[in-house]
């Protein structure tokens, strides 16, 4: 029984790996495909995908365009439904999704 | 108290950090101002 | 009987995390193929429009979106710079990434649900490495844990 289990711990052992390998390498081409300047101009949602997946007549979306890190902070609820937004490294946008 | 800070500004990676923010926030139990309106939480994103 | 009872927690924990190593390579493949299915597709409507949307109507990613209720009161305080924003909500809201709004629009194929047609599942493998391709054939089955073991006994 021990034997059998050190052969399927050794198994995990070379699965694990893998698995962190192929992490490693998703998350590299990820960032590739966000910084490819190819597809700088392609990766946009419009208005209407927006009011496809929220019903403007009963929904507002808002829109929050911030540069990296900017520091996003949700207060505890029991206090106030209170979203801080505190950037530093260049001004934030925050549009209304306009319902038509 | 519970507050939750997200870093935010780049794609990708924090989806299960805004599930968190959204159950938080859901949950509560503080009073709606305007509880007596019917519907007032919003109804979630529509999967096409 | 000590000792293999100390494999068998070392066992546990390897699965345990092997699990989340899989869920975590699952969702960085459902980002990968959610953000070149936008790309493609604002491609081929630009060459059919032969023109881009009008600016005002597109959102670039990365973004964020807070949705709530029409009726929501929000009261909000700007700085002069715009660096710092604060919002006062009187109801509940949600917040949601870009990778959530693509997965509500489809661009995901559903594959993060379980349910993928196999026209699309064809057209999500295409967009990612073969090597990956099993776990896409995975996700739109629902069956990633059953298939745990195949990866094992392969490995």
């Amino acid at each position: 029984k021990y034997q059998g289990l050190e052969k399927e711990i050794h198994d995990l052992q070379v699965a694990e790996q893998q698995l962190d390998d192929l992490i490693q390498m998703c998350t590299v081409q990820l960032k590739l495909l966000t910084e490819d300047p190819e597809n700088q101009q392609y990766p946009y949602v419009t208005c209407q995908d927006l009011r496809s997946i929220a019903d403007p007549s009963e929904q507002m979306v808002m829109l929050i365009k911030a540069p990296p890190e900017t520091q996003l902070q949700v207060s505890d609820p029991a206090e106030a439904f209170q979203v801080s937004l505190k950037s530093t490294q260049g001004p934030i946008d925050v549009f209304l999704c306009p319902e038509d | 108290r519970s507050r939750i800070l997200v870093s935010i500004g780049e794609s990708f990676g924090t989806s299960e950090k805004f599930q968190k923010i959204n159950q938080m926030v859901g949950s509560s139990d503080r009073p709606l101002k305007r509880s007596a309106e019917v519907s007032t939480t919003p109804k979630p994103l529509k999967r096409l | 009987a000590q000792e293999c009872q100390n494999l068998e927690i070392e066992k546990q924990r390897r699965l345990e995390r092997i699990k989340q190593k899989r869920a975590q390579l699952q969702e960085l493949l459902l980002q990968q193929i959610a953000f070149k299915n936008l790309v493609q597709r604002n491609q081929q409507n630009e060459q059919q429009n032969q023109s881009p949307p009008a600016l005002n109507a597109t959102i670039q990613l990365p973004f964020l979106i807070v949705n709530t209720s029409k009726r929501t009161v929000i009261d909000c305080s700007i700085s002069s710079d715009k660096f710092e924003y604060l919002f006062n909500f009187d109801n509940t809201f949600e917040i949601h990434d870009d990778i959530e709004v693509l997965k509500r629009m489809g661009m995901s194929f559903g594959l993060e649900a379980g349910k993928c047609s196999a026209e699309d599942l064809r057209t999500a493998k295409s967009l990612v490495p073969k090597a990956l391709e099993g776990y896409v054939t995975d996700m739109s089955t629902g069956l990633s844990w059953l298939n745990q073991g195949l990866l094992l006994n392969s490995a």
